[in-house]
């Protein structure tokens, strides 16, 4: 564990915890995209079967838990209790033209051929392209709450802080693992075009609109 | 570069 790792998991862990207090405290899934949701819900289905197989810490354990956890009770909001205001006519993003690609590449490109880590690969790289949905439904509908900004920005600055502890980790220990940086490099990227609207507008107290 | 599981992050 590091400082970068550890800030990285802090900010996934509060852009999960802003995405609930915004859809708890406004009774509404208005802007969010359901089927980011089911995608990162099977990212972290597929990566955490190793909770069965290999035990690495407590807090390993208790993070993968709750990210499991409360993916699963986001779609339940989503899907069920704040169903009235979900807009499904805006989150058409087609999630098969991610699945088929994402799995077929899985199975070539692994590190060993075996089902557990094959299932891993694809997490990673489902994971890499699982916002594509959200930012789809932001594009279409040119607009998005601040709320739903904070959400977003943590989530990118989660990924391109593992990028730094990446690099940490590749001169403190020896460690590098191409799939994950590959991955994690092409995540970091599709947040870039988010990330300056974020600065140049959500951080001067505007919200995020796009041109018609 | 890199190895199969167990992997130890998140």
């Amino acid at each position: 564990m590091n400082i970068f790792r550890l800030c990285g998991d802090m900010s996934h862990l509060a852009a999960i915890i802003i995405l609930l207090l915004k859809m708890w405290k406004t009774r509404s899934v208005a802007g969010i995209s359901g089927k980011s949701q089911i995608l990162f819900a099977t990212v972290f289905t597929a990566r955490y079967l190793d909770l069965f197989t290999s035990f690495i810490s407590i807090y390993n354990t208790c993070m993968k838990v709750f990210f499991i956890g409360t993916v699963y009770f986001t779609i339940y909001l989503i899907y069920m209790k704040f169903k009235a205001t979900y807009d499904s006519n805006h989150d058409s993003f087609r999630v098969e033209f991610l699945i088929v690609p994402v799995g077929g590449l899985a199975f070539l490109v692994n590190h060993e051929f075996a089902p557990l880590e094959i299932i891993w690969t694809f997490s990673i790289y489902l994971e890499s392209v699982a916002i594509l949905p959200q930012l789809f439904m932001i594009s279409k509908t040119g607009e998005a709450e601040t709320i739903t900004s904070h959400y977003l920005f943590a989530l990118g600055s989660y990924r391109a802080l593992y990028l730094c502890n990446w690099i940490y980790r590749y001169y403190a220990e020896g460690f590098f693992d191409l799939i994950a940086v590959v991955a994690g490099v092409v995540q970091t990227i599709l947040y870039c075009d988010f990330f300056y609207l974020y600065i140049t507008k959500v951080m001067k107290g505007k919200k995020i609109s796009l041109p018609a | 570069g890199g190895t199969a599981q167990p992997h130890d992050e998140l």
